[in-house]
């Protein structure tokens, strides 16, 4: 009855299962065809599609990516992503800020990052956080796809070890979830902000992790993310902390906006969404809107800077 | 699905270097299979780890030999994870 379902009756408030998000995805595109529309951008090492939704009003235009799910557990991620879409295509047209920016710059949104995964922690083990790839001369499954990106690729902060969540994989961009957004952002080439969103320690960063040089944009991303928190807890008081990667949190290298960052794209933030200290991975899904609609406010100033400031 | 039933996650919070270094070490431990919600990255932040009913008193006795200070996050996973997916049944219904 969800597939069936359009995307005003959808159930925001709950967790939904990969057919669920891809239906919910068929149908966005299907209300709104004038604004929203599907990419393939690849497929899963179990061949499932990597889905890549694109608001859009004209051609050729800079674009704005945005990716949850990357590690599968993170399920409240999933959830914000498709509530940002629908809040996407309901705003254009009524908000003067989302109207502007997508009268000017393309939204790219992949909801589910990590299909594989996402789909074992629904079916087999939900603390599953890596991709599903087997790797040669090992019993353990999978690659931490954070950490398999050309960025300081194999360095601190990463696993060799294929029975760690933090292993990195065999080479950089070895898994086709990581290869497909490489290959995307490359051949696009006007990708101006790129935002991949975790949970759950309440943070926004932004390069580096895998070295403790600060990038030449430091000071600029630094006051960003400060207004961005500032709006976030501007709607129910969630504290979030910022800063570059390796300075707040850890050294973590082949993550994905040093990557991208050293791709050209400025304006590249990884969030860290809800929540510290009560549930973790496992985030009741009463706090599911709450949550997507804090990170929004966020997500639309980070989308507002990069609009008004294209390079 | 796996089942996590008696699984507990506890929040550390280490007070100097060496009480970082000693929760560090516990990701070496692999027989003790602590899964790190969140790593040992700095002192005053806290580390989440999941821990293994089998294995919880072993951790526990560990980290309170060393004096270093935690409190349980999550009593039980599995008891959430079922309360997840009963509303996740509900809202199909």
């Amino acid at each position: 009855t969800e597939n069936a379902r359009s995307t005003d009756s959808f159930n925001y408030a709950t967790y939904h299962t990969f057919d669920e998000i891809n239906a919910f995805i068929d149908n966005l595109v299907n209300e709104n065809p004038n604004l929203v529309s599907k990419i393939q951008i690849g497929s899963s090492y179990e061949g499932r599609p990597l889905n890549v939704l694109k608001f859009s009003t004209g051609p050729n235009r800079p674009a704005f990516w945005i990716d949850t799910g990357i590690h599968s557990r993170e399920w409240v991620t999933q959830a914000s992503g498709i509530w940002f879409a629908k809040k996407i295509a309901t705003d254009y047209g009524k908000d003067a800020s989302l109207t502007n920016t997508l009268n000017n710059i393309d939204i790219l949104l992949e909801i589910v990052t990590n299909p594989d995964g996402y789909v074992y922690t629904h079916k087999s083990d939900r603390m599953w956080r890596k991709t599903r790839s087997p790797n040669s001369g090992s019993l353990c499954v999978g690659t931490d796809p954070n950490r398999n990106w050309d960025a300081g690729f194999g360095g601190p902060g990463s696993s060799s070890n294929p029975c760690t969540e933090t292993y990195r994989g065999r080479a950089a961009h070895s898994e086709p979830e990581v290869k497909a957004i490489v290959d995307f952002v490359k051949s696009h080439g006007n990708i101006k902000g790129f935002v991949s969103i975790h949970s759950y320690s309440q943070m926004l960063l932004f390069p580096y992790g895998y070295t403790t040089a600060r990038t030449p944009d430091h000071n600029e991303l630094n006051t960003v993310s400060r207004n961005a928190v500032n709006a976030l807890a501007s709607l129910y008081g969630t504290s979030y902390t910022y800063g570059s990667i390796i300075a707040t949190i850890y050294q973590a290298s082949g993550g994905t906006i040093d990557w991208t960052y050293n791709q050209g794209i400025k304006y590249s933030y990884s969030f860290e969404l809800r929540d510290t200290g009560r549930y973790g991975f496992a985030l009741p899904a009463n706090q599911i809107i709450p949550t997507a609609e804090e990170t929004w406010l966020a997500l639309t100033k980070l989308i507002e800077h990069t609009r008004d400031n294209l390079y | 699905m796996e089942n996590y039933s008696g699984q507990q996650v506890l929040r550390i919070f280490p007070t100097d270097e060496d009480q970082v270094n000693l929760v560090r070490a516990l990701e070496d431990l692999e027989h003790l299979q602590i899964d790190f919600w969140t790593s040992p990255t700095k002192v005053l932040l806290p580390i989440d780890i999941r821990v293994s009913f089998r294995n919880l008193q072993s951790v526990k006795v560990y980290l309170e030999s060393n004096n270093i200070q935690y409190s349980i996050m999550i009593h039980d996973v599995q008891s959430l994870l079922d309360e997840e997916q009963n509303e996740m049944r509900r809202n199909r219904a």
